[in-house]
């Protein structure tokens, strides 16, 4: 059974508890707030009330044996800091720290952090990119130019097959699955008709899904 | 010019006012701190001191010409509640507001948000996911049991064809694109043989993809 640490159970640390415990994993969950921990009692393998700045008190939770420390100190970004600094000495093997700022980010790597993630910044991106372009749904970013993008087919494409609309030749993009209610096409035949509801799943560089979406719809 | 309203300048709303930016829309940055506005007037096409819990300053802005607001308030749920309403009563076309639990989202869809965001809970539940699946580097989830998983291949597979995994009869899955470097390999052919450092882009049932990761990895 994997076994986690997660440290600070705000919004986000509190959803990895969670996460982390229907995915069947264990896990130890912090905070200094007794209210935070007793959310957690009856949740968490282990739910402990302690101040992670204090050397002593991580190292007699026996913190080193775990394999992955997950710090979600929100913010107080010193506490961040130094929490992590102290699970890099007692020789914890990864740890994941949640950043504030571009700042924190920078002195959480140069401390040692494996992994800096910035929920709030990167939600705020994924949210504005989806108010902007009203038939994108979601998207995985590949690399800084390509994504894969889920599209809603309006009733302009409705009714079109996929040789019809050339999109390859065209925008350079490929339509590599269709979600239809609950079924999932993969790589759909040329002779598909696109029905309105549709949800197209496209490869592509940014900039010729989003020519797509702005020409063909 | 699409045209936005941010209300709430943390980390959330602040990384929206951004990217709006960025993308080349309007936005008018509210915040009742005028510290947190200061951090805006060169950013926003407009940063404005208010709270907006008091109707007579949200008509004031001319909020209601705008085509989308976004409420972005956090800790202050009382707060959160009342701009909604307020905006909703002003006949603002369509408004996203940020949760901070689910007795919260139960409120806003009953007063009329149109669109109700959890960030840290769905960052903390991707991350938990990301850390739980060494190979899985990121997904797009499809439906509650399908999604789209980056996975970045071991030496396990790296020599193996596509066609000597025999993926899709094995698993049910599909690698629609590889990820090689600053290339993106779409509908790879069945003689590709896999690299090490590749990501794979599979399609698939959740519960079939993790089943691949966990036997031919
Ligand atoms: N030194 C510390 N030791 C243990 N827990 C701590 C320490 N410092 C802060 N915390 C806890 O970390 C948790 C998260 O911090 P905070 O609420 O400031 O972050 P946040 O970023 O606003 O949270 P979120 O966005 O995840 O809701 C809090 O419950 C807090 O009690
Ligand atoms: N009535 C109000 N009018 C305008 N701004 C408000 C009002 N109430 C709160 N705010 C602002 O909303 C912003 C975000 O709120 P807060 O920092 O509590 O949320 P948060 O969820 O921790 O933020 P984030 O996670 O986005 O950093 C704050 O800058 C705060 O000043």
């Amino acid at each position: 059974k994997k076994e986690f640490v997660v440290i600070g159970l705000g919004r986000f640390g509190g959803s990895i508890v969670r996460e982390l415990i229907e995915q069947g994993a264990d896990v130890m969950a912090i905070d200094k707030f007794a209210d935070r921990v007793d959310e957690f009692a009856s949740i968490a393998t282990q739910a402990i009330v302690a101040d992670t700045t204090d050397e002593s008190v991580l190292k007699s939770l026996g913190i080193r044996n775990f394999e992955h420390v997950i710090v979600a100190i929100g913010e107080d970004i010193q506490s961040s800091i130094l929490t992590t600094l102290m699970l890099k000495e007692i020789g914890v093997n990864k740890i994941t720290v949640k950043a504030q700022n571009d700042y924190h980010e920078k002195v959480l790597r140069k401390i040692g952090a494996d992994q800096v993630v910035h929920p709030e910044r990167d939600m705020g991106i994924r949210i504005a990119n989806n108010i902007m372009t009203n038939n994108v749904l979601d998207y995985l970013e590949l690399s800084d130019e390509h994504s894969i993008m889920e599209i809603k087919a309006n009733e302009i494409l409705a009714g079109s097959t996929l040789i019809d609309l050339d999109i390859r030749a065209k925008y350079g993009i490929n339509i590599v699955a269709i979600k239809r209610g609950a079924d999932i096409l993969v790589s759909p035949q040329a002779d598909e008709e696109i029905q309105i509801n549709d949800v197209l799943i496209v490869i592509g560089a940014d900039a010729d899904i989003i020519r797509f979406e702005k020409k063909a719809m």
